[in-house]
């Protein structure tokens, strides 16, 4: 089972943490210097992953786009990150379209874009708009509230709110959590009802009463990483990876591709 | 007693919040949702507000700089900024020079900038470089880290020194907290050392452990903005209003000023 999961957002916001965080694994050095200096362009970089779950292995490809947003002008930081989805779209299409294919196509089409927004500002910045809208045509986008402990449980209630009412207004089009049975999974409703996920990461195990968890330590208290009450991790990471990950990839290939491989040979 | 200090750093920082909070007021209406739209451009808005400390009248001018860093391309954001600087500068030269001048000219002059660095980047961000540099042989630049309560106190060790690595690495030149008689001033080394000050701010009053205190209350504990534990709070309002208010506008009359008329008068 083979998932291309692109995260993007401004450096800072947590994304190496979290992906350590999702998927139990140290793909990321977080202690790479080089990796910390401040670019001058936006790359796009993949790094892979083999993950065994329940005795599924799991080839995770994770996309990073370091750079984006961090430029005194960003206007032109979308750019190199369209490019890689459209030729990944490009790649399969020529693929998928030989006279003489194989049966199973290599697939390296972005399945689902995690983007990162920053709980500092008072909803949607200009640069989140702007990205988002040039792709939620191509690839499934889940945003992420980043740091959430950043925000008190008021703020964080305020804040889902004004960024659920401005991706509307705005008519950005995130990707929809399907309805499920509810015997198989009894949490789904409330899971859903939590989006969009604001969400806290950490590489690190504290002990926080007793318990060892994974958190972070302040000297006013612990936030616990998998604590409901905390964030939204848990839900992020069961609707991602336990309940909807086939359904990523579906509508990767039924719709988003299916739009790109219209609009490209009616041109 | 007149003061003017600006406030700049990209939205959601804090900067209305510690405003309030440094001098115990109400100046920025928070919930003013006009004030919460996403800007086109940058603006230069000022705010009068009259103080009584200690009997002695302050009255402080808080100019705030809404849109700065929030557009999707930032290289334009200063000069709107560095125009007000060297505006009020050609206006207190205008009536310096003048034959019958007044015995006290009106000083609209910047006596300082308190510059807000996200706490989210690995360290300053290029529109944090490029502004300060713009403005470091102009005003007296005080960098403050936001929103402190987003990292532990290992991550705020390490930020901060980055902080200043990167200061000095760039050429930016900051506002130094001259030294003063120990006596008189106990707790001002102690206070000195944690430069670059890393701010919590809190409009709200929280009960924590029987005491009524200025805070942010989170599921997993209270931080308290006036508690030297959690953060520099005491020591920036200190250092800003006790100490070293005279001194940051003598600067700015004897440095500053006197580099702008140096400039002018001999083009
Ligand atoms: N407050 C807070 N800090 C976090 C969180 N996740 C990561 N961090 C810290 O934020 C900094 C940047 O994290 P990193 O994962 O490198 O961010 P990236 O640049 O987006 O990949 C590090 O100091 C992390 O420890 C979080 O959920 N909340
Ligand atoms: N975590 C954290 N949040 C803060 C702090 N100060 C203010 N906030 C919150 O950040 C949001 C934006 O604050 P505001 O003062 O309006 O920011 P401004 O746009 O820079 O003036 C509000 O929800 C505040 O309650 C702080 O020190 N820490």
């Amino acid at each position: 089972f083979e998932f291309n999961l692109m995260v993007a957002g401004e450096s800072g916001l947590g994304k190496s943490t979290l992906i350590n965080s999702l998927f139990n694994t140290d793909i990321y050095d977080l202690k790479d210097p080089s990796k910390r200096k401040l670019r001058k362009t936006v790359s796009v970089e993949t790094n892979k992953i083999i993950l065994k779950e329940k005795g599924v292995q799991l080839r995770l490809n994770v996309i990073d786009t370091p750079g984006f947003g961090d430029l005194l002008d960003n206007s032109q930081s979308t750019n190199p990150i369209v490019d890689y989805v459209n030729e990944k779209f490009h790649e399969y299409l020529t693929l998928e379209s030989r006279v003489n294919r194989q049966k199973q196509i290599a697939d390296n089409r972005v399945h689902c874009l995690l983007y990162f927004i920053s709980p500092n500002g008072h909803g949607l910045k200009e640069i989140d708009v702007f990205f988002m809208k040039k792709l939620h045509d191509k690839v499934n986008i889940i945003p992420i509230i980043a740091k959430a402990d950043t925000m008190t449980s008021e703020e964080c209630v305020l804040f889902k709110k004004t960024i659920r009412e401005e991706i509307a207004k705005f008519g950005i089009k995130v990707y929809e959590f399907p309805e499920v049975e509810e015997e198989g999974y009894p949490d789904h409703k409330n899971f859903k009802n939590r989006v969009p996920f604001a969400i806290i990461g950490s590489n690190v195990m504290i002990d926080n009463d007793g318990r060892r968890v994974r958190g972070r330590k302040y000297p006013w208290g612990v936030v616990e990483v998998e604590n409901l009450h905390h964030n939204d991790f848990l839900a992020l990471r069961n609707m991602l990876i336990r309940t909807h990950m086939h359904d990523l990839r579906d509508v990767t290939n039924n719709v988003h591709y299916e739009n790109f491989r219209y609009a490209t040979l009616s041109e």
